[in-house]
């Protein structure tokens, strides 16, 4: 799948 | 594959200040870096979402408390999350979110 994580992580 | 869309009101713990419990992330696409949204990257043991138990790990995340995430860009999706985690939840002592999750092929 062409899905990657832009490195952004915030906890909520 | 198919993705449904789910409704979840996780109530806060009473004091609303360890919030949901969750980390998000953004996913982007590999050949555009285009950004493709907000997705649930892990569910605090302990937490409310985890306590709630319906959230799911790859969840996409497209609205909070009725405010619509979709068409925002990553960042401002956050943005959105975090403001909207800070005033409404603890006001209401619960967070509504909407979330799309992939239905398994039958």
């Amino acid at each position: 799948r062409n899905l990657e994580e832009d490195g952004t992580v915030i906890t909520l | 594959g198919t993705r449904e869309f789910l409704t979840f009101e996780i109530p806060l713990s009473d004091s609303g200040s360890a919030g949901l419990g969750v980390s998000v992330k953004g996913n982007r696409s590999k050949e555009n870096h285009a950004d493709l949204g907000i997705f649930v990257k892990s569910i605090i043991h302990g937490g409310a979402a985890c306590e709630d138990g319906r959230l799911r790990i790859n969840d996409q995340l497209i609205a909070v408390n009725g405010e619509s995430l979709l068409g925002k860009t990553n960042q401002d999706a956050m943005e959105t999350l975090r403001k909207s985690m800070s005033t409404e939840g603890n006001k209401r002592g619960m967070i509504q979110l909407i979330v799309a999750r992939r239905v398994a092929k039958r």
